[in-house]
């Protein structure tokens, strides 16, 4: 009985399954300036009303995939390029990490903006809510703007009027944020009567163009920031659903977490909610001052970032991974050659193809009672459960650098189609290497 | 290149100390 409450999880199905009610909690004393988080698909969403219809979840597999395919581009071609400047290293420290930046090839196709969480920001005087979504995975801020002189996708809420807002205004080709776009974005800036130029590709062919901007941005009432820089997209095409755009959360200079390293010192935390889930938030700061490099918090177990793979990404190593309390066999080798990153935009989380096999396999030894069901898209370990009100499944445990041990909820371990196709919620790259 | 995806993040507290260069991880973030 022990060893099952240990390492076994005992939950009521329905548990998995999403739920039609929005239920927040009062909102507790968070540290910092705090944004609510929502699932895309789950109950507190306001932009799947009025008969939208929402994505399935093979649909959501096949975009995952594709923002899974973009990312690996782009980490490959990047790794060239770091290898390339290794010569120079030696010579001129600062200008190498530098140039690793502004070589990044043009072709490359940066993620997907899948977004399945969103948080509402205020942009402009007066300020107009934006509900973005919310991406570790991509450096630039960008939103639909008026008069949209090409092309802009149907959003929920009314689209930015930059003419409206008495703090707008356009940034010059020839200044070096401007030039700063190539990191960023993965692709040159152009120009536009001296005004800056920014383009954004997805891998999917999902895309963002407009003028390179600045503007007032109000996270919450205290945290105002004046000649905030984001994308006013003129010509905007893709798998945006009807937010208004996106956040991007990542390392480049002109990511929001740099824009606001001054008052927040480069730390954001974050809880994304499950699809029954209602309190999830963004918060940016510890709430214990700015510039605090070494953040102690209680019940946080730190892993340090692998910053040697490049600087868009976050990167973490993973050491070994548990299922049902017994560690995998699996040799730190595989996981350290491919390396790993953590995207809050990802779905699924991909593993090399032994260390998936392993955990696959060790998970069907523990879920044999179960009878299976067929293959959803690239999740391949399925079960028809429409037979069972409660479940037991092994927990399953990571182990990353700095032995720091996370348990995952349930709801990292299962996806639900339904009752009678609930899938493990991991798969395996192709090799590997990759 | 391995990823963690956002299904395997869900009620986790994900602490983003760029600056101190680590990541951390709570429970009951969500909570």
């Amino acid at each position: 009985k022990e060893t099952i409450q240990s390492h076994f999880h005992t939950l009521q199905l329905t548990s998995l399954l999403p739920s039609s009610s929005c239920n927040p909690a009062t909102k507790g004393k968070r540290r910092g300036a705090s944004l609510e988080v929502v699932n895309r698909q789950g109950p507190c969403t306001q932009l799947n009303q009025k008969g939208a219809k929402a994505p399935t979840l093979t649909e959501i597999l096949a975009h995952d995939q594709a923002r899974v395919d973009s990312i690996q581009a782009r980490v490959t071609d990047q790794s060239y390029d770091l290898f390339k400047k290794k010569d120079k290293k030696s010579s001129n420290k600062k200008k190498s990490v530098k140039d690793s930046k502004a070589n990044l090839p043009a072709k490359s196709g940066l993620p997907l903006g899948t977004g399945n969480y969103i948080v509402n920001v205020g942009l402009g005087t007066p300020k107009k809510d934006l509900s973005l979504i919310f991406d570790t995975g991509s450096d630039l801020t960008w939103t639909q703007c008026q008069p949209c002189v090409k092309s802009c996708y149907a959003q929920q809420q009314p689209i930015f009027d930059p003419s409206a807002s008495k703090t707008y205004s356009n940034i010059s080709c020839t200044s070096t944020a401007c030039s700063g776009l190539k990191s960023a974005t993965g692709n040159s800036p152009g120009c536009s009567s001296s005004n800056c130029v920014y383009g954004i590709q997805y891998g999917d062919s999902s895309f963002s163009v407009g003028f390179f901007a600045k503007d007032k941005l109000t996270l919450t009432q205290k945290d105002v920031f004046d000649g905030f820089m984001f994308g006013c997209g003129q010509n905007n095409r893709g798998l945006f659903g009807k937010t208004a755009g996106l956040i991007g959360l990542g390392r480049d200079p002109l990511s929001i977490v740099q824009q606001t390293a001054q008052k927040f010192g480069k730390y954001f935390s974050y809880c994304l909610p499950t699809s029954r889930g209602s309190n999830g938030h963004l918060t940016f700061g510890n709430g214990n001052g700015v510039k605090t490099s070494k953040a102690v918090k209680n019940g946080i177990t730190f892993t340090p970032f692998a910053s040697s793979q490049g600087a868009t990404f976050y990167f973490i190593d993973v050491l070994g991974i548990s299922v049902g309390g017994k560690a995998l066999s699996i040799s730190p080798m595989v996981f350290q050659n491919a390396g790993t990153i953590i995207d809050s935009g990802t779905v699924i989380t991909r593993l090399p193809s032994t260390a998936y096999g392993s955990l696959k396999s060790s998970f069907k030894q523990f879920m044999s009672k179960y009878p299976t069901a067929p293959a959803l898209s690239l999740l391949d370990t399925c079960y028809d459960l429409s037979n069972y009100t409660s479940i037991s499944i092994p927990k399953i445990s990571f182990n990353f650098n700095g032995n720091a041990n996370v348990e995952l909820d349930p709801n990292g371990i299962l996806i639900t189609n339904g009752a009678s196709q609930v899938c493990l919620a991991f798969a395996g790259n192709g090799d590997d290497d990759s | 290149i391995g990823i963690f995806g956002n299904i395997q993040q869900q009620t986790l507290e994900v602490v983003y100390d760029v600056a101190g260069g680590q990541l951390g991880f709570g429970y009951k973030g969500c909570s």
